[in-house]
């Protein structure tokens, strides 16, 4: 599993939309102090389901949606879509005993979307039969999540909108769940040894 | 639970102690259980010791030889429960040119079953990346991406 | 006393604010007193505006930007009350080249009046040096210094 | 009034002794990671009369003491030695109505040692009569500080052993002080923004 495309609007200092593309291995983002690079991690984070603005910086979860500038007004919301690629999922197969010959959309119907009936078609990148009536699959997956100033925050997978609990499930089943050492935000490697002996414990518990 | 919790603890200063002698050329490095007798809740202290040089408290470490030892225990605990991907923002910020030699060829390492996302001012941390992105702010509040070539 | 202290205020703020734009080449930046009712007891809060951005809380400005803030009220501060000689320990760390150029000015500035020693990774910040003196630690454990020539 | 030289023995990372001179405007000081280069801040700070271990990093006041390495042995004691141009202080003029005739070594007699007797020639570089039988020299000043294992502890002014009040004295006086500001420690920027409301304040009423 990987990231493959991030898109962001009206996310921090980013009113326009913006386009990156991830390969294999290693990803650099460079530029001068303030220009925006953290806050594209914090579009990460955020789209994976972050919960605490503090985390991000803010005070409330309304300050990831760009404030306007001297030239700007400020926009009405954020949206940040992140698309991941090679997502493990189970689909039962038209060979399989229970007889089903579902499409691979049934994949879906493992984590039911908020409205069943509006199923996108995915991209299978790889079916491999277990003899049960089902396949493990690898497909694409884009997962959204939006916030109004209203405070109106919506999330969404493959378009469809669910609940934040859903992508947190499809998450965790394809290994990202939510690892406090696999994001090192800026200026946090020089707080891990001075951390106070229990909260270096909790460092270990999440990983046990 | 106590069991868990346990083999976590042992498989991570493991290695921690091997990414350690592995960005400092050498040296040593553990986790230690405060309270052995209470593994349910004990706290737990870091020893590290560079190489050549005499054991004292992680304190007295100088501000670069902090971030590598942190940077050794971090990636200990990632290597133990891998994820597909890693954001790493400026972490490489304290390092002078040899470290940060040893750790992208620690990255190199590591790539091939992790997908690194890494935020740097540094250079030669630049030139491993297969991607480059640069971000601007031509408009003063406003940024930009920009895709970069490498070479 | 109140008024000391009610000076001092007034004082910092104007220099922190005059700092600030030098280092940022522009903006605007200020202390406030948290509970204007209460001069002799309360909190001072920091406000932080770089040029061509909205004004929001400093905690949401960028790592560098935080640093140059601070960096600006810190010499607002000494500029109050100057100290014959300021030792500064890698204090241009988290910079880009475009912000160490500014610092630089303003050490420059200083430096009639005030003595600095400096630790540095910095190569710009190195070229303002009226002396250079390496550490090294060839032996492991054992630092030595050298006296470095310029140019 | 500015710092002339260092020289450190037994101090941390420096067991050999170790010089350095400072002329007017900046010195810069570099080397790679863990080579020493915080600890020659250290060295000055402490010869000044820092009394927290803790801001040298250590555990006790016996950590600066170098503790050895794979090749050596630890050392005893620690010795700083700082030497100050250009202190203000105050000497009798041999035109003074008060008629006395005293050598510059004076000025001493404002800042008594503990062994009075042991007076050395001091560089005067500068002398203004003020007619009130007292003239306002600049002087070279040399500060020292000790520490043994044992736990002793000496503090000495142009080589007499003097008490530490005696040096935060004549640090004030030249204008020195206790300044909180004049010395950025390696971190301590990322903190200012971060510090709660009322450490802020400390950092004026230091100034105040
Ligand atoms: N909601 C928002 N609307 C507009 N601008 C914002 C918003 N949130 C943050 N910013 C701006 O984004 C900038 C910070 O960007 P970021 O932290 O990504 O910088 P950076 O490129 O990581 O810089 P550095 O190298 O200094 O760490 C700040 O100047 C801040 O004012
Ligand atoms: N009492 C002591 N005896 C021997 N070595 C010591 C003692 N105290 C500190 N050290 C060593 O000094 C080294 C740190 O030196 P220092 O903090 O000056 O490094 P630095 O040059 O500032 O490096 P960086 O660029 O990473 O900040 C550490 O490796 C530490 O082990
Ligand atoms: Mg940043
Ligand atoms: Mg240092």
């Amino acid at each position: 599993m990987r990231l493959q495309r991030l898109e962001l609007t009206g996310f921090k200092s980013f009113p326009d939309p913006a386009d990156l593309h991830f390969d294999r291995g290693v990803t650099a983002i460079v530029g001068p102090n303030g220009c925006g690079k953290s806050n594209v991690v914090d579009a990460i984070t955020w789209v994976l389901g972050e919960q605490s603005a503090r985390s991000l910086r803010g005070e409330r979860m309304e300050d990831v949606i760009f404030a306007g500038s001297d030239a700007r007004r400020p926009t009405g919301a954020a949206e940040v879509r992140l698309r991941l690629t090679g997502v493990p999922g189970r689909v039962p197969t038209t060979n399989g005993q229970n007889g089903t010959t579902q499409s691979a959309n049934a994949v879906h119907a493992a984590r039911p979307p908020a409205e069943p009936g509006l199923v996108q078609p995915i991209v299978v990148a790889a079916i491999e039969a277990d003899g049960n009536g089902h396949s493990d699959v690898l497909r694409d997956v884009e997962i959204s999540r939006r916030l109004y100033r209203s405070g109106e925050s919506e999330y969404l997978i493959d378009g469809h909108v669910v609940r934040l609990r859903d992508v947190q499930d499809l998450l965790m089943d394809s290994g990202v769940g939510v690892k406090g050492y696999a994001v090192i935000e800026q200026g946090k490697i020089g707080q891990i040894l001075s951390a106070k002996p229990l909260e270096r414990r909790q460092l270990i518990e999440e990983a046990a | 639970t106590r069991e868990r919790f346990h083999e976590a603890f042992v498989a991570v200063n493991r290695n921690f102690e091997e990414t350690f002698r592995t960005l400092f050329g050498g040296g040593r490095a553990g986790l230690v259980l405060i309270d052995e007798e209470n593994v349910l809740e004990s706290g737990i202290d870091i020893v590290a010791q560079p190489p050549g040089k005499r054991l004292q408290n992680v304190q007295l470490l100088s501000g670069g030889e902090k971030a590598l030892s942190a940077m050794a225990l971090m990636f200990g605990i990632f290597s133990y429960r891998p994820s597909p991907f890693c954001l790493l923002d400026e972490i490489d910020a304290p390092l002078d040119d040899a470290n940060i030699g040893r750790f992208i060829e620690m990255l190199r390492g590591m790539q091939e079953r992790t997908q690194f996302i890494l935020v740097t001012h540094n250079r030669k941390t630049m030139e491993i990346a297969d991607r480059l992105y640069g971000v601007t702010m031509e408009e003063p509040g406003v940024s930009k991406l920009i895709s970069l070539r490498l070479n």
